[in-house]
């Protein structure tokens, strides 16, 4: 799976990995 | 108003009229959203930042103001010293752009730019580093990097900054992303993620 289109989301990196969180489209 | 791309470039020439990198003591900046802040990597105790904006009920001014933050213990709380870089070779005035440190460096990349009756939109794709051994900016290569875009996010992976989405709104067009990309900094190079 891929996100869906986003901004200002968060995004933080631990241990190897990306994690994503969150967003808004208009 | 004057097209948003001849506001830029005027900006950028007054930008360049400057002769050297300076750096100058100030009081601390003004009320400002959607810069950055990053950690100086090369020091324990000081803040880096750039860009923003500020509307004021009539008109939005976006900057490309560059500060440091020293930070200090104080007596009774921490303190902060505050100094402003300026040079002649530097990232047009942008907000919701995104910066991450590493080694020697802060990158930055994307971002918008806001005309002051906030009727034209620009969003930047260019990717700049600063090196922070000499505060002076170095713009990188675009090829192969994201499309103008604000909003995204990015994070340092190893040694590449992973950057994912964002959105371009030009008033008339407007996209949102779900792309993502690694910028390496050793090979000063964008692959497409994906």
């Amino acid at each position: 799976t891929w996100p869906s289109p986003r901004s200002a989301c968060g995004l933080a990196e631990f241990e190897d990995t990306v994690f994503l969180y969150g967003g808004y489209t208009k | 108003e004057e097209d948003i791309e001849v506001i830029l470039n005027n900006l950028a020439k007054l930008d360049r009229e400057r002769v050297a990198v300076t750096e100058t003591p100030c009081s601390r900046p003004s009320p400002r959203v959607h810069g950055s802040m990053t950690l100086n990597p090369l020091k324990d105790n000081e803040l880096i930042v750039f860009g923003g904006e500020y509307y004021n009920g009539e008109r939005v001014m976006v900057y490309n103001h560059l500060f440091r933050c020293k930070l200090g213990a104080g007596s009774d709380k921490l303190s902060t010293q505050w100094s402003q870089i300026t040079s002649p070779n530097t990232p047009k005035p942008r907000s919701s752009h995104q910066a991450v440190a590493s080694r020697s460096h802060i990158y930055i990349f994307g971002g918008e730019f806001t005309s002051p009756s906030q009727m034209q939109f620009y969003h930047h794709k260019d990717m700049w580093r600063l090196d922070l051994t000499t505060c002076s900016w170095e713009e990188l290569s675009t090829k192969g990097g994201p499309t103008p875009r604000s909003g995204h996010r990015a994070v340092v992976w190893r040694s590449k900054m992973f950057v994912f989405g964002g959105f371009y709104d030009t008033g008339h067009d407007v996209r949102y992303f779900n792309d993502a990309f690694l910028y390496d900094f050793a090979e000063l190079k964008w692959t497409k993620v994906g």
